[in-house]
């Protein structure tokens, strides 16, 4: 990627990662939609042989050969049986029955992760620089599972199978499915698999924000990933012949339009179709918008398509408007006429010229790469939100990371749109969603294992969580995108990562496969679904009081039910956690702090004193909650510092 | 009812009959060919689940679920990309 390396610090990485020498040993494993191995991306120059752990294999297949694979790209497999039972034989004409990426997806995800480092990396002279992935010196290996019908979870399923008896170190899924329980949920139960190996399993949380309860992938064994911006964009200005102005953003390169103002047409008032301002596929009429600007509204089918059904039709440009699904957001297009995407309130202000305007007129101004946008990180609105739907006690997202307009690797065999008529041909693309901020994280913890080897995938999921930043340097709290306003836990989790932090945190909150196990006992699991999840015959023991509660997990998340009210009108909860240390001897103190009154914590014992590395502490934290409407929320934080170190902890109470 | 979809099948590791010393995939196949002669298996697992996967009708899919070492038969999910 271009601009996250210095978005996050890594810039300086040469002295923050001194001990990640054995970068080059950490494999990142990527189920995707497979790989464009001539990508300058998997450049393998100067590296040494794969690690000696490494059980990987190249597999041949349609457009794809064992010498596909080098260094940097170290394994690739696909994985079709499970697709092609349900759906008849894969189509070698639409796409490769092999690890070969005809999509981008997997290309953009695989590169994002460890990619190397390409100078002079840009889309079509967008966001141009040197682009590298965040671990990029590991290794990568790509399964491919998802195909042009979606992503089986047979498939998935022997994917991961896989990628466990391979060795790899790290598993980056973009990809989800609804909300399943983890017994019923394949990617949940290869995950803990993974986790029991040691693999640490990092997901995307799903594109389905703002609304709440939107989350995909929430077990606890896996780190799930929302999507923040980067504090750069690529604005694409509206004028309008009324004399106003208004910011868009695009990334459309190519013919600029006649440097004059243009006939400009609302394509719901050209077309026969009640939908037609969606611009869907043959509903514009060529009278009407031949050689205008047209403009549509998002939704329904794909941004890009919109483009090339004005473009059809015979229109010369293209603004396309953000409705409240997506209020503010300007997520940025590699459209194939010039056009340009504008906010909800924009976009409103424009619909109600162009209507009421006898003779409207517009025109589009590209102004190319922008940095330095503030604020920033903001969260994107599509990043999907907490609560958990599975688990409300357990707070999900983990964290948020780059996915909005992120440049990285892209397949030979598709143009930057993705759509058939786009006969272009790009090394990197701009693309968006969760599956973009998944594999930021899945490279930081391959950073982090290179750095730390003997960290469990708990501790490094904790370390880039207790080290997650939740306000701008102003001590603002970072904005949500969908509101204008100050995004929660539910919407940021524990904050934006900070890798140059994550790599010293001074304390983690760890966690085995048993901790997990006593979490399913908790949630009431039968034994035939724990033995699903886990595959072990153990049974919960009967003299255990187990709670969700005490899972050991680096956040917290209260759930107040309307019948739990004690003498006082007050509910009292406790929840105990263990604090590992992973740095000098210190002494911490605690710090809480809650946005409501009716929320209170204390915390025994408030000071703790680590003499040596791999010391366990344990305190408990009693939440005193008064009486709430339910479907409130309330928030807070839990702090530990040294006065070096902070560990950092969201809380969220919900009733 | 006749139409067969894809199932993934969870066996209990630790119920398989001493007869299959400890052939696992045999026990597996012989599980499916008990409720469905013609059934193949599409992927068997050993580490991220103990089973594999097929494609059944619904009335497949109980009977199997009802013999021994099965702990359940769960249809296969379809997931996207983010």
């Amino acid at each position: 990627t271009t601009r996250t390396p210095e978005f996050l610090g890594l810039d300086q990485k040469s002295n923050l990662f001194p001990q990640s020498d054995g970068e080059s040993d950490v494999v990142i494993g990527v189920l995707d939609t497979g790989v464009w191995p001539e990508s300058k991306s998997f450049d393998d120059t100067g590296m040494g042989p794969a690690p000696s752990a490494w059980n990987g294999a190249c597999e041949a297949g349609t457009n794809f050969t064992v010498s596909n694979c080098n260094r940097k790209l170290i394994g690739a497999r696909f994985f079709a049986k499970g697709y092609e039972a349900t759906l008849g034989p894969i189509d070698e004409t639409k796409e490769s029955r092999s690890p070969r990426d005809d999509d981008g997806h997997g290309t953009h995800t695989s590169t994002t992760t460890g990619g190397s480092v390409v100078a002079g990396a840009n889309l079509l002279g967008y966001a141009p620089g040197s682009a590298r992935g965040m671990a990029s010196r590991a290794r990568i290996a790509v399964y491919k599972v998802c195909w042009i019908g979606g992503c089986f979870s047979s498939d998935i399923l022997a994917a991961m199978e896989k990628a466990i008896t391979d060795n790899v170190n790290v598993l980056s899924l973009s990809l989800g499915g609804g909300t399943a329980d983890y017994y019923r949920d394949s990617v949940a139960i290869g995950a803990f698999a993974a986790m029991e190996k040691g693999i640490l399993v990092s997901c995307s949380a799903g594109n389905a924000g703002p609304t709440s309860y939107s989350l995909s992938n929430v077990s606890p064994w896996i780190t799930t990933v929302g999507a923040g911006t980067l504090d750069r964009d690529f604005p694409a200005y509206v004028s309008l012949g009324n004399g106003r102005n208004y910011s868009g953003v695009s990334l459309y390169k190519g013919p600029t339009l006649p440097d004059k103002m243009l006939p400009f047409v609302y394509a719901g008032n050209a077309s026969n179709s009640t939908s037609g301002a969606l611009c869907m596929p043959g509903t514009l009429l060529p009278d009407k918008v031949k050689g205008k600007i047209v403009l549509c509204d998002r939704g329904v089918n794909a941004r890009v398509q919109k483009g090339s059904v004005v473009k059809e039709a015979g229109g010369v440009g293209m603004v396309l408007t953000n409705t409240a699904a997506n209020g503010e957001e300007l997520v940025a297009d590699a459209h194939m006429l010039p056009a340009t995407t504008v906010g909800q309130k924009e976009g409103d202000e424009i619909r109600k010229y162009v209507i009421s305007d006898s003779a409207p007129t517009a025109g589009i101004l590209f102004q190319g790469t922008k940095l330095g946008i503030q604020p920033s990180p903001v969260v994107a609105s599509f990043s999907s939100r907490g609560p958990n739907t599975i688990t409300p006690e357990i707070l999900k997202p983990d964290i948020i990371a780059p996915g909005v307009n992120i440049l990285a690797g892209w397949s030979g065999a598709v143009g930057p749109t993705g759509l058939p008529d786009d006969t272009r041909r790009v090394e990197f693309n701009i693309i968006s969603g969760t599956s973009m901020s998944c594999p930021h994280v899945s490279g930081l913890a391959a950073l982090l294992k290179a750095a730390r080897p003997e960290w469990s995938p708990a501790a490094i999921r904790s370390a880039l969580m207790t080290t997650a930043y939740t306000a701008y340097k102003n001590g603002k709290i970072i904005e949500d995108l969908a509101t204008g306003k100050p995004s929660t836990p539910f919407d940021h989790g524990a904050g934006h990562v900070d890798p140059v932090s994550a790599v010293n945190p001074g304390l983690v909150y760890d966690l085995t496969a048993d901790d997990y196990f006593d979490f399913l006992c908790a949630l009431n699991y039968t034994p035939a679904q724990i033995q699903v999840v886990t595959k072990r015959n153990t049974t919960c023991d009967t003299t255990k009081s187990y709670s969700i509660g005490n899972l050991n997990y680096p956040s917290f998340a209260v759930v107040v039910s309307s019948d739990s009210t004690g003498k006082t009108g007050s509910t009292v909860v406790k929840h105990t956690r263990t604090l590992t240390n992973v740095g000098p001897a210190s002494t911490y103190k605690v710090t809480t702090f809650s946005d409501s009154k009716g929320v209170q914590m204390s915390v025994v014992p408030n000071t703790l004193t680590f003499s040596k590395v791999n010391e366990k502490q344990s305190y408990t934290v009693t939440f005193t909650v008064g009486d709430m409407a339910a479907g409130s929320n309330a928030f807070g934080r839990i702090e530990w510092s040294d006065g070096k170190y902070v560990v950092g902890s969201p809380v969220a109470v919900s009733w | 009812s006749a139409e067969k979809q894809t199932y993934i099948v969870h066996m209990s590791h630790h119920h398989i009959p001493p007869s299959f010393n400890q052939d696992h995939t045999h026990w597996f196949d012989s599980s499916l060919k008990s409720v469905s002669p013609s059934a193949e298996m599409i992927y068997t697992y050993q580490n991220v689940i103990h089973g594999f996967s097929t494609r059944l009708t619904a009335q497949e899919a109980e009977s199997l679920e009802t013999l021994p070492g099965i702990i359940s038969v769960l249809p296969e999910l379809k997931y996207e990309l983010h």
